[in-house]
């Protein structure tokens, strides 16, 4: 799981048994507490997805079902809009979107009366790959026993935070044997730059979760489930492909190398028009067929969702 | 190390002002969220049955590893 904080923003990303929604009243009382954003004022956009469940038996109130996420959503904020996307029978996806708020340019706080909007370029995009069924072979890669024993907490990790000057915890074992995956498996090459911290994280007996930092405040995430009856991996970012010298497909080859799922979905959000996922959407990718595309204009973005399938 | 998780992820993503310099600059904090103490932050997650494993900090963020 990973939490990531900006001025502005904030994203939660939690797996497993976790109550994710049960962060937002808390939330609220240390944002109005340590910012003074108002409790009882609605921030500017909320967006809350995930996946289709996997086991909603084993989860807690409200993460049991879509219905009573949305329930739970709606109590907090005004204006939310819920989507499901994709096979219902199937590989779906779900949304829950609010539209944005306006905003007083004196105490810039959401009151009605003036819309902010037109003076902000986004400029924003999130691209999010979620894999299932992965390869037992490349699942291996992210099983503990199969990695070097490691005897201290010493690794490159601190030669790459220098390079952005940042500041790191990584006094747990976990991050040593995680640096050595992030190595191995190549996740440390999905962007080629040098410029870029890896915080990462192996778990006992198996599992593995990353942060990358790239420059100007771009961030991408990973997150493992390798056991075979529930093989699982995801992928976010916001890193524009551009900066590198590369576009959205180049990113979803390199990811989908590394986990050969036998089923993965791709989402982009993108506030401007020029993904060439959104333009081309792909019917083939290496070894995979196009099982869905679909297409959505919300608020201020482009959604595109599209799902593939492996030609075993 | 701690034990492996499961299952699909929730993605909850909260935004004060559609860009930094709306909030940053003009609340009682200059760094807008990240005035929030780490501390706080772990009360937080309780709520969401999640533990800290590392953090980074940066020039425009702050990176959570978080358990599960």
């Amino acid at each position: 799981s990973s939490l990531f904080v900006f001025p502005h923003k904030v994203i939660l990303k939690t797996c497993g048994t976790t109550t994710t929604l049960a962060g937002i009243a808390p939330l609220q009382d240390a944002v109005a507490q340590y910012v003074g954003y108002p409790r009882d004022k609605q921030p500017w956009r909320v967006f809350y997805s995930r996946k289709s469940f996997m086991f909603p038996e084993r989860q807690v109130h409200p993460h049991t079902s879509w219905a009573d996420e949305v329930a739970f959503l709606d109590a907090h904020y005004d204006n939310g809009t819920a989507y499901i996307i994709g096979n219902v029978n199937a590989d779906h996806w779900y949304l829950y979107a609010t539209r944005p708020q306006y905003f007083d340019p004196e105490l810039r706080l959401p009151v009605n009366g003036v819309d902010l909007r037109s003076n902000v370029k986004l400029n924003d995009q999130t691209l999010e790959i979620l894999m299932t069924d992965l390869s037992p072979v490349h699942a291996s890669q992210f099983f503990t026993e199969r990695l070097p024993t490691v005897s201290d907490g010493t690794d490159s990790m601190a030669s790459s935070v220098s390079s952005l000057g940042a500041e790191a915890d990584d006094s747990d074992p976990g991050h040593v044997l995680g640096n050595v995956v992030t190595k191995s498996t190549g996740i440390d090459q999905i962007y080629p730059t040098e410029q870029q911290i890896v915080d990462s994280f192996c778990f006992s007996p198996c599992g593995y979760s990353c942060n990358g930092l790239v420059k100007e405040g771009y961030y991408f995430t990973i997150h493992v489930t390798p056991e075979r009856h529930c093989s699982y991996a995801s992928f976010e970012t916001n890193v524009p492909p551009s900066h590198y010298g590369m576009n959205d497909l180049d990113v979803l080859d390199k990811v989908v190398e590394i986990f050969r799922p036998g089923k993965f979905s791709v989402t982009l959000f993108d506030s401007e028009d020029n993904s060439l996922l959104t333009k081309k959407m792909p019917i083939h990718l290496a070894s995979y067929k196009r099982t869905e595309k679909i297409s959505y204009e919300l608020d201020g973005y482009n959604l595109v969702f599209l799902s593939f399938e492996a030609n075993r | 190390s701690t034990d492996a998780f499961e299952g699909p992820e929730k993605l909850l993503e909260i935004w004060y002002a559609p860009s930094k310099d709306l909030l940053a600059g003009g609340l009682k904090s200059p760094k807008g969220l990240r005035a929030i103490p780490r501390t706080r932050w772990e009360e937080v997650l309780d709520h969401v049955h999640c533990k800290v494993l590392s953090v980074v900090q940066t020039e425009e963020m702050d990176a959570y590893v978080l358990s599960e």
